[in-house]
Order: C-alpha cells, then sequence, then structure tokens
C-alpha cells in the first residue's frame, strides 16, 4: 500500500538528502515522524493583507 | 628525474639549502595551522594495528573529523564449524573478506581504509556468513560499530571483541568478532598519497619530479587553468630551490593549492567530481582510490549491501551473462529483482527481500504488453477477488500460525521490542500486520512547531519538487497526472505543480499511516479502483497507471504553515483495506495516527 502527499505549489522545501536520493531513483527507508520538510512562507503572511505597506490617504 | 634545468648544487648553496630546509619545517610546521588542530584530534595509538602501513592513531574528538580509518576485521568465534566469510557495510560501499577454513574460530586478518566524516556513515554494519557450495550464503550474525566512537574511546588494546548478534532477534548472541580500527594520520594520508602520485611520473625513479615529469603530472589533472601555470607551480613547489620537486613539496603543493584553487578537479581513478569543500576530503578521497591495498588481506570492495557481497558463483554468473545487475535506481527486467534502499538512519543501502516467485510474477504482469493484455482480459478483477479472499483468510483465527513465519522471513526487518503488544496478543494475522507500537517509539521531529512537516508513514519514500521530476525520475505510468491521482470530485488547481511525497509501505513495514502536518479534515473521498501492486515493478513500467487507477480514499487537509495538503491513501494487492481513525471537520496534530491499511479488497 501507498500514501501520496501532494502539496500546494512552492508551499514546502523538501529535505535534501530526500530529493537528492529521489534523483537518483533511490528510495530512502523513513519512519514515521522524522523531518520531510519545511513550510516556505507561513500561509497566514499569505492570507493577512500585508499592513505595513497601506497609507492613509 | 631528468637533468634539472640547473646543474647539482655546489657546497654554498648546500649550506643556504640546508637553511632554507631548517626554515621550511618551522615554515610548514607554522603554516598548517590545521595539521596542529588535526594533531590534537590524534593520539599515537600503542603500538600497530596488523601490519597497516604508516603511523596509525586513535581519535581523541570526532568533531568534524574527515579522514582514512583502518578497519581489519581480525578473526570470530563461532558456534560451529564451518567456512565462513565476513562483509563490512558503510555507506553506499560494502567490502567482503576471503571465505576461511572450515573452522569455528576463523581468522582472516582482512583490512580496508575507509572513508570516515563527522557527518557521513560512520555506522558500520559487520555482517558474518556461512558458505555454501551450490545454495546460498546465509548470514549467521552481525554487529554495529560506530567508528567514530570506536576510535575516540579509552582503550589500551588496538583490538576489541564485539558480540554478533542473530539476525531475527537481536538479544540471541551467535559468536564473537575481533577487529581493530586506527585512523591514518592525515599528514601520512597527504605524504602516502603524494608517494603515489610521484611514483606514477617518476620515469627514472629518483624520488623527486624535475621540471618536465612535475608537468606531465600537471597535465595529468586535467585542470587547463593548471596546466597553463605549470613553471609558477613548480616554482611555488620546489621551496628549497634545488630544481627538483621531492615528495613532501609535492604533498605541500598539492594540500595547500587544492584549497586556493583546486589542481584536481576529479579523480583521476573514479572520475567523481571532486568539491572543494575540504582539502583533506580531495586527499582522502584520492588517496582511497589510489589505494591497492597495503598488500595484507585486504577486503574486495564493489558491492553495494553484504547481501550482494555474500552471493555465491551463481549470481556472478548471472551478473557476468549480464542476466540481471544489481544497481541503484530504475531497473527493468531481471535487475528489478534486487530493489535497493537508502536507509536514512544508518546512511546505509538495504536490499528488499522478496520472494523470488512475486518478483517473477510481478514482472510478467506488469512490465510486458502481455501483461498488459492479461489485464484486459480479466486479470484485474483475479486480482481483486485474490484480495478480498485473502482478507477473509487473514481475519481468521487460523491465520495466527502465519505470525512467527513472516516475523522470521522478515527477521532482521521487523523489531518486536518495540511492538505495544506480544506476538501471542494478536489473534490473527490482520490484527498483527495493523500491530500499533509502543508509545515514543517513532519520535516526531520538531513536535511543538507546525511549520515542520514529517513522514506519514514507516516506509521507502521518493519527493519530488513537482510532478515533471516524479515523472522523470520514477512514475512511468503513461496516464499519471495529478487530476488523475485526485479523482474528479477534487479540483487540481490548488496542486498543480506542487510537491509530491510518496511513502511506500512493503509488507514487513508498520502499516499505521500518521499525520504530515497539523490541521482540520476539510474532505474525504473514495475513488474505487483496481487492487495492482505498488512495487517499483509495476510504478516504474509505462504498461501500469497504478497511482491513477488503484482504490482510493483522498482526503484534503487545511493547514495554517502549508495551506492544502491532499493526503492519498491508496490500496493495493492483498492490501486494499484502508481504515481511516479520524473523520471530517476533526482538527489533528501532525504525527496523530490517521489510520491504516490491512488484508482485504
Amino acid at each position: 500500500s501507498t500514501v501520496i502527499c501532494v502539496f500546494e505549489k512552492d508551499s514546502i522545501l523538501i529535505d535534501e538528502d530526500l530529493l537528492a536520493n529521489s534523483a537518483r531513483s533511490l528510495e530512502t527507508l523513513v519512519s514515521v515522524g522524522m523531518k520531510l520538510g519545511v513550510a516556505t512562507r507561513k500561509q497566514s503572511e499569505i492570507d493577512l493583507p500585508n499592513l505595513e505597506n497601506c497609507v492613509l490617504e | 628525474g631528468h637533468a634539472s634545468s640547473k646543474g647539482l648544487p655546489d657546497a654554498s648553496e648546500e649550506d643556504s639549502s640546508r637553511l632554507s630546509r631548517l626554515k621550511q619545517k618551522l615554515h610548514i610546521n607554522r603554516n598548517h595551522h590545521h595539521r596542529q588542530r588535526l594533531r590534537r584530534i590524534f593520539r599515537r595509538s600503542h603500538g600497530n594495528s596488523s601490519g597497516s602501513s604508516g603511523s596509525c592513531l586513535k581519535l581523541v574528538s570526532a568533531e568534524d573529523f574527515a579522514g582514512i580509518a583502518l578497519l581489519t576485521l581480525v578473526s570470530a568465534e563461532m558456534k560451529f564449524k564451518d567456512k565462513w566469510l565476513a562483509c563490512v557495510s558503510l555507506g553506499e560501499q560494502t567490502y567482503r573478506t576471503e571465505i576461511s577454513d572450515q573452522t569455528e574460530k576463523p581468522v582472516w586478518n582482512s583490512e580496508k581504509k575507509l572513508l570516515l566524516e563527522r557527518n557521513g556513515p560512520h555506522v558500520a554494519r559487520i555482517s558474518v556468513f556461512e558458505t555454501n557450495r551450490i545454495s546460498k550464503n546465509n548470514i549467521v550474525g552481525y554487529c554495529e560499530i560506530d567508528l567514530l566512537e570506536f576510535l575516540t574511546q579509552d582503550s589500551d588494546s588496538d583490538f576489541e571483541v564485539f558480540e554478533l548478534f542473530d539476525p531475527s532477534s537481536s538479544d540471541i548472541v551467535v559468536g564473537k568478532i575481533s577487529l581493530s580500527c586506527s585512523v591514518e594520520d592525515p599528514i601520512e594520508t597527504e605524504k602516502s598519497f603524494a608517494r603515489r602520485l610521484l611514483s606514477i611520473v617518476d620515469y627514472n625513479q629518483d624520488g623527486r619530479l624535475s621540471f618536465s615529469e612535475f608537468s606531465d603530472l600537471i597535465k595529468a589533472f586535467g585542470n587547463q587553468v593548471a596546466a597553463n601555470k605549470k613553471e609558477e607551480l613548480f616554482k611555488a613547489a620546489d621551496k628549497n630551490g634545488d630544481g627538483f620537486v621531492s615528495m613532501d613539496e609535492l604533498a605541500d603543493l598539492l594540500a595547500i593549492q587544492q584549497e586556493k584553487e583546486p589542481l584536481i578537479n576529479c579523480c583521476p581513478v573514479c572520475g567523481e567530481i571532486l568539491g572543494v569543500s575540504d582539502r583533506l576530503n580531495t586527499v582522502v578521497h584520492l588517496s582511497l582510490c589510489f589505494d591497492e591495498g597495503t598488500g595484507n588481506e585486504a577486503m574486495t570492495g564493489g558491492f553495494l549491501t553484504d547481501k550482494e557481497a555474500s552471493y555465491g558463483w551463481m549470481f556472478k554468473l548471472s551478473e557476468w551473462a549480464h542476466f540481471s545487475s544489481y544497481d541503484v535506481g530504475l531497473n527493468f527486467g531481471s535487475s528489478a529483482s534486487h530493489i535497493l534502499v537508502f536507509d536514512r538512519k544508518t546512511k546505509r543501502l538495504v536490499e528488499e527481500l522478496i520472494d523470488g516467485k512475486i518478483v517473477m510474477s510481478m514482472r510478467a504482469l506488469y512490465q510486458s504488453k502481455i501483461g498488459l493484455c492479461l489485464m484486459d482480459s480479466g486479470a484485474k478483477e483475479i486480482l481483486y477477488k485474490i484480495s478480498e479472499k485473502q482478507g477473509r483468510k487473514m481475519n481468521s483465527a487460523e491465520s495466527a500460525e502465519d505470525i512467527p513465519k513472516f516475523v522470521e522471513f522478515f527477521k532482521d526487518q521487523i523489531k518486536l521490542d518495540e511492538v505495544k503488544y506480544p506476538l501471542e496478543h494478536f489473534k490473527t494475522f490482520n490484527d498483527f500486520f495493523i500491530r500499533e507500537l509502543k508509545p515514543g517509539a517513532r519520535p516526531i521531529a520538531f513536535i511543538e512547531r507546525d511549520d515542520v512537516a514529517i513522514c506519514a508513514a514507516d516506509s521507502r519514500l521518493m519527493a519530488f519538487k513537482n510532478l515533471e521530476d516524479s515523472l522523470r525520475f520514477w512514475i512511468k505510468g503513461r496516464k499519471f497526472s495529478i487530476q488523475g491521482l485526485l479523482g474528479k470530485e477534487i479540483c487540481p488547481s490548488t496542486f498543480v505543480d506542487g510537491a509530491l511525497i510518496i511513502f511506500r509501505l512493503a509488507p514487513q513495514d508498520y502499516h499505521r499511516f500518521h499525520f504530515p502536518v497539523s490541521g482540520i479534515i476539510d474532505q474525504f473521498v473514495n475513488v474505487p479502483g483496481n487492487l495492482y501492486t505498488v512495487n517499483p515493478i509495476a510504478v516504474n513500467s509505462e504498461y501500469c497507471n497504478v497511482f491513477t487507477e488503484n482504490k482510493r480514499v483522498i482526503s484534503i487537509i487545511s493547514t495554517a504553515e502549508f495551506g492544502k495538503v491532499a493526503f492519498v491513501a491508496i490500496g493495493a494487492t492483498m492490501v486494499g483495506s484502508i481504515t481511516f481513525l479520524k473523520k471530517e471537520g476533526d482538527y489533528v496534530n501532525k504525527g496523530d495516527e490517521f489510520g491504516y491499511f490491512s488484508f482485504g479488497g
């Protein structure tokens, strides 16, 4: 059986060692809980308008 | 070397050259600040390990160490007589000794120089095999040794004895092995490397290089920039100005030059491009490649796993005849029967155990047009029916008898000491198959940080930044697409060009899957389908579209850090039943149990 996780474009920075092995078509033996990657940006930052740039008319 | 451009030095020059030699000695010591640091890392070991060349040292501290360790497998004490061979696996390389005589106390005295780095693989696996002429060689015992720890521990003796454990349960001792390990002095490494290099171009064997010989050497490095600066390099190397470059002077030139601007861009032996990260790494790499063993019983290398190293003449014959090769990466035909994976923990290659007959049937069914026709003429339905039947069988009380056999077959890949309940607890095979682990058996990385995603299952993982990469390196089914994977109900635009991570669970793996991220479960979508195998033999085949045709359940998780994440649980032949422990609207934390796969349709 298999689990496939699909992320939104540019939402995750996957750990380099995992990408490097995959680019050699080599599977990496991992366990639950091992680090997979880091969010590239806080989703909240995207949703909230960037107030600093607003100017009072 | 050839007659130098200058005559032999006269008496007055003799004094000045002696003075310059003295200065040079001081200069070298002052200049090689890193050598003092390395000296602090090393201390002279008592005596010498067996017959090794050069000075052997013990490590005092292992931080940011990089160098050559000399490992010698001396002997073993087993519990019965046989002909024995031993293997050493470190990273992606495996070496083996010769086969001993018929005895219970084999003596090999087999040594190997290994590249050891702090942030590289440093846990060596030593495995001992009993050998057979016709049937395959069997692993009898193994142990794992952290070589950096071994080298830094305080012990007067150069030899250590380690217990060998039964692969099926790591608390049964099956023998002992005696081995030694010491570090080659990095100065010695540089010198022995320079000595090897010098001997290549020292045509008249006078132990030093004239300008023309030196030029040949620089040319051999294939570095055009350096080739244009031969005179300058020669003058820089010839510190005592005697018109020749000695072995010490060459060693210094290579070491210093490699740090400033690399002389050697790629290894002249194996062709590997040499990063300029650390000059010692370059010299170490080159020394190992140039190394032809020290004449002692050097081990035989070139293997990827100890399993490959232990194969007998039959496998070698098949490899020689190109029936099958044993390699990392996309494999087709008979080479697909050896699936190699990289163990992220030990940084070592591991061969996946699959029954030969199953491999043959999968290759016939998934890697050929005939298989494709079979699928269209009813094989799909048969696979589905077999899986449903298997599910009923594995839920019966009798199936519990299969548990010990299953554990034996995957003996060194199932760790019973982390399973929550003892084997007797499980009333059916499926109960064992969806076994829970003891609390804490799987520590969650950065558990307090929701912007760090974790692995969702014990599995063989492939990760790609986008769909194109996944098609290029792994998924060969022609119809694969994000839309195809997620089914019609889910709008794919959110995920187009997103990262794709595939967690493939093998039969012996812990079969519960967990949340890779924290968030809220938006929805579940059931997509009925077939139950093809998810083995790479099918995934890498252009004749089969596993991920867009197999039965699967897609759940969408809304997260604060990653946006939306699609979590697709895909059933496979025999293991087609997918059960979830959470429901729509639940808030979940990364690492929580999400569900499990079990036998059935």
